[in-house]
């Protein structure tokens, strides 16, 4: 489903160059549930943004559905992430002016998605969440556990086929964080969602089928194991 | 060192009140390492805002040092925030368009700490936190963990008496998270700091004296346990 070549991602400040992925070879087949964890500032959230297509490497290849990205124009690679992947950011990046409900419905804008049917789907998520009574309230009128709750929802509701999700459950409690991980291995086992989680949370490697340990922009090749 | 009598806060959305806290009554001596944990949106963060000063209680009082906060003017409320209280905000709150160390160095520039001494402070803290090569990076040219811990540096620089945490090792990893925690322990034991640290780690109440437990703005009376 996913693919990365020799993907290098450089940050350049003034003279500085800053290798934060460096010649990455990875690859997720559809259905596999992956956990990526290493420490900070190791490359996770970089590894994370190019596989949304969110950021373009300086070298190398992500290849989606085995399609090469880098030949696909702005309107292509729009496309892909609207229809086919779901987001959940590090810091949330939340609409402040948006109720929860209109923050979790926005993605469906986007689609032809009838309006009875968008208020279905974000009323289902937002219950899934615990948030069903939270819906008008804006973002900063909830806790910070809450709004992470509205980031996951958010990146379910367009039913992606691929989701990316940064820290999901870093601001929740555990019996929070373990109904949002049982959330997402739902649609991992029952509907073959393909997952790559960044997580520094050991409890949610546990739904993992494969860990993988990232360190200055290289994943460790000796640290993978594979649930079977 | 820092005392609540009936605290109470209350949201007003229109017609709804939320009671984020209710009646709490708390109390913490100099030299105390206390854990708030609890539910996502118990009023873990609501009851830290209050304690620091950054918002006023519904009704109740926050006692701080033995003094209370409601009679204070706003300038008395500044005084004390500046001079007394260090404090690590859930979203970190950093300043876009200043580096790591202006950040770092922000709250001094409110006291007559001289150039000279503001260096040497700002650059040991980069140092510790492990991020005395970042000094010149911007909040947006940084992970989410190297953000966090600007943030840890920011609340220590003013050399607070009391410490108020919200969520300090979130976004960090386990090996980070522990040099994190083993920074604040040691202005615990060896300066008598006072630490209120909300987390959902556990990994983090180890290092408390004591550990307290909220759920729905109240505090679990039963949970509180005391390391001797
Ligand atoms: N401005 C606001 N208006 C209305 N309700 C609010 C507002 N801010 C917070 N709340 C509510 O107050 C309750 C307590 O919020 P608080 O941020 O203290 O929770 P928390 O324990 O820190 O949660 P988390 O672990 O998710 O960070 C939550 O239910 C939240 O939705
Ligand atoms: N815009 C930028 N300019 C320069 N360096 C950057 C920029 N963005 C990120 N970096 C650096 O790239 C490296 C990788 O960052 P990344 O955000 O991927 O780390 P991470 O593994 O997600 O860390 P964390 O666990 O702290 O969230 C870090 O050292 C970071 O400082
Ligand atoms: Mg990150
Ligand atoms: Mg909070």
């Amino acid at each position: 489903a996913l693919e990365t070549r020799a993907l290098t991602k450089d940050y350049l400040m003034g003279k500085e160059r800053v290798r934060a992925l460096d010649a990455v070879d990875f690859s997720a087949t559809q259905g596999d549930f992956v956990v990526i964890n290493g420490p900070s500032g190791s490359g996770k959230s970089t590894m994370l943004n190019l596989l949304a297509l969110i950021d373009r490497p300086t070298s190398g290849e992500v290849l989606f559905l085995g399609e090469p990205t880098g030949a696909l124009s702005e309107g292509g690679l729009a496309q892909l992430r609207r229809d086919q992947i779901g987001l959940v950011f590090q810091t949330f990046n939340l609409i402040p002016v948006l109720s929860a409900f209109e923050n979790v419905e926005y993605p469906l804008l986007l689609t032809r998605t009838s309006r009875a049917e968008r208020r279905r789907r974000v009323g289902a998520l937002l219950e899934v969440v615990g948030l069903a009574d939270f819906a008008r309230r804006r973002p900063d009128e909830l806790s910070g556990g809450q709004r992470q709750r509205v980031a996951v929802a958010r990146a379910l509701v367009t039913q992606p086929r691929v989701v990316l999700a940064d820290e999901p459950t870093a601001n929740l409690d555990s019996a929070t964080g373990r109904q949002i991980m049982g959330l997402l291995q739902g649609l991992n086992q029952n509907h073959c969602v393909t997952f790559v989680v960044v997580t520094h949370d050991p409890a949610v490697a546990e739904y993992a089928g494969r860990v993988l340990a990232i360190r200055d922009g290289r994943f460790d090749s000796g640290a993978e194991h594979v649930d079977p």
